[in-house]
């Protein structure tokens, strides 16, 4: 195992850009979250702002939480709520520079953490994905 | 780095054990499911049957996608469709004694893997979490 394939990367060079990660805007209502998170098929994505600045991130978990009423699923809440009060505000953030360890450290609890710049731009994200991928290539010399 | 910690353990050194995972029935139809999902916070569970033999997985994005209608969410549907109907049932799957290699192999494109024994019934999940935990640990050696 040469663990120098990890021990001297950086976070950039695991990122998924930017442009391939499918997103919503804060402004958004939860039924347009909804559609782009059942079509894409994640489960969770990031929330921008319309400058492309992180916010926070939305899952279906979290939209079925806010619209499961005692009685019934309130399915009308949908067009009513927007994205902005059911995220996650309180998300771990990684810089393109920061050390693998880091980024490895937080995916231990995290299925993937959005990383952004100094003015806290969307940069891309850090996925479990790209880091089992080393491992397993690692591994197998 | 020991890649011991790696090289010589089998998956069932990993894994979540049955009685701490959640799941639902073949039999359930889709409302109790989406309960079970939103309540426990989990993207995805194992399906079983009555006498605890595995036959796919369920998740909230599969239920989503299978009440999203073109005009309107089809909501009485949740009380009329099945699991069966829904749920993913071609799935890898993994046994106690395989080689922990084997299990990494597979999470690299799945978040768990269903750990059966020889005649199918359902032992317990092998999860990214727990290989990732492993990772941290060893590469802060
Ligand atoms: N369309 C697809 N094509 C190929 N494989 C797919 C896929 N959708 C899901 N997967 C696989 O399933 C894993 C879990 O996806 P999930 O949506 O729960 O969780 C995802 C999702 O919430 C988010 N994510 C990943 N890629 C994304 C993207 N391009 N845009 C937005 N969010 C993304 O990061 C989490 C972890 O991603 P990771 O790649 O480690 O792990 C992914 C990947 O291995
Ligand atoms: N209640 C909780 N407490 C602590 N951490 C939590 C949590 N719920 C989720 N997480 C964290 O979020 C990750 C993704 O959860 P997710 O539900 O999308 O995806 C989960 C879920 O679909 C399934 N899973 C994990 N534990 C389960 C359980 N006890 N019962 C049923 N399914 C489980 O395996 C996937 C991967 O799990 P993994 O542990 O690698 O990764 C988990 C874990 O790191």
């Amino acid at each position: 195992f040469d663990s120098k394939e990890f021990l001297d990367k950086t976070v950039g060079q695991f990122l998924i850009p930017a442009d391939k990660v499918a997103h919503v805007q804060v402004g958004n209502y939860l039924n347009h979250a909804l559609l782009v998170l059942t079509k894409t098929g994640y489960s969770a994505i990031p929330v921008l702002d319309t400058s492309y600045k992180l916010h926070g991130l939305i899952s279906i978990t979290m939209i079925m939480d806010a619209i499961l009423g005692l009685e019934r699923i309130e399915f009308e809440r949908l067009e009513k709520m927007k994205v902005e009060e059911v995220m996650n505000k309180d998300i771990p953030r990684l810089s393109l520079n920061d050390h693998i360890i880091r980024g490895i450290d937080l995916v231990v609890n995290h299925p993937f953490v959005c990383v952004e710049n100094e003015e806290g731009y969307f940069e891309g994200i850090f996925t479990r994905r790209e880091v089992l991928k080393r491992l397993k290539k690692q591994l197998r010399r």
